[in-house]
C-alpha cells in the first residue's frame, strides 16, 4: 500500500 | 508505537529542550540560526493543524503542543528577549531558496490535493532542509559551541530513528509513506557530515571547529 493512513507520526 | 519511533520522538524533544535551555541559561543565542528556528516553527505550525480536526491520542496531542510551544518560545528568545546576542551577520542563508521550491513541490507531489494535506506535505519537505541555515552558519563561522552540537546531534538522530521506525512499520504493519520516507532520507543525509564531525571531535572532548 502506498496510501497514508492519516498522520499519527509527529 | 515501536521503540524506534518513541526514542525518535524523545530524541527530537531532547534536541528542542537542549536548545531552549542553552539559550535560557547562557542568556545568549550566539551561534544559533534564527532562520532555521523560524523554519522549524513553520514546520510544526503547518504539520500540526490537524490538532484542530483530528484526535489521535493524548501522547500525540501533548507532544504536538509541546513541540509547537517550545519552537515559538525559541523564536521569541532569539528575535525578542535575547535579540542583542543574535548573530544576524552570520545568519545569511537565503530561506526563500528553500521555502519557494518546497512550497511548489508540495503542490505537485502530495497524497491528496486538499489544503490540510498540502500543508502537511509542505511541512515534511521543509523539515528535511530546515537545518541548512544552521549548518551554513557553522560553516561560515567555522565553529560551533559543544552544546549546539549536542542539539544538532539529537535533531539528526531523531529522523534517523524514524527511518528505522519506517522499516519496522513496513514489515510489521504494512505502513508505507513514500513522501515521509524520501524526505526523511534526505534530511538524515544532510546530517551525515555533521555526525562524522560529532563522533570524531566532540565525543573525544574537542570543540567542533572546521579547518580554515
Amino acid at each position: 500500500t502506498d496510501k497514508t493512513v492519516g498522520h499519527d507520526e509527529l | 508505537m515501536n521503540i524506534f519511533r518513541l526514542t525518535g520522538d524523545l530524541s527530537h524533544l531532547a534536541a528542542i529542550i537542549i536548545l531552549l535551555l542553552k539559550i535560557w541559561k547562557s542568556r545568549s543565542c550566539a551561534g544559533i540560526s534564527g532562520k532555521s528556528q523560524i523554519l522549524f516553527a513553520m514546520v510544526f505550525t503547518t504539520r500540526y493543524l490537524d490538532l484542530l480536526t483530528a484526535y489521535i491520542s493524548l501522547y500525540n496531542t501533548s507532544m504536538k503542543i509541546i513541540y509547537i510551544g517550545c519552537s515559538y518560545a525559541t523564536v521569541y528568545l532569539i528575535y525578542a528577549k535575547f535579540k542583542a546576542t543574535y548573530d544576524g551577520n552570520h545568519d545569511t542563508f537565503r530561506v526563500e531558496f528553500l521555502v519557494v521550491p518546497v512550497g511548489g513541490l508540495s503542490f505537485l507531489v502530495n497524497h491528496d490535493f486538499s489544503p490540510l494535506e498540502i500543508l502537511w506535505t509542505f511541512s515534511i519537505y521543509l523539515e528535511a532542509v530546515a537545518i541548512l541555515p544552521q549548518l551554513f552558519m557553522i560553516s561560515k563561522t567555522g565553529e560551533a559551541e559543544t552544546i549546539t552540537t549536542h542539539y544538532l546531534f539529537f535533531l539528526g538522530l531523531y529522523r534517523a530513528l524514524y527511518l528505522i521506525n519506517w522499516v519496522w512499520r513496513f514489515y510489521f504493519e504494512g505502513f508505507f509513506d513514500m513522501i515521509a520516507i524520501v524526505a526523511g532520507v534526505v534530511q538524515t543525509i544532510l546530517y551525515c557530515d555533521f555526525f562524522y564531525l560529532y563522533v570524531t571531535k566532540v565525543l573525544k572532548g574537542k570543540k567542533l571547529s572546521l579547518p580554515a
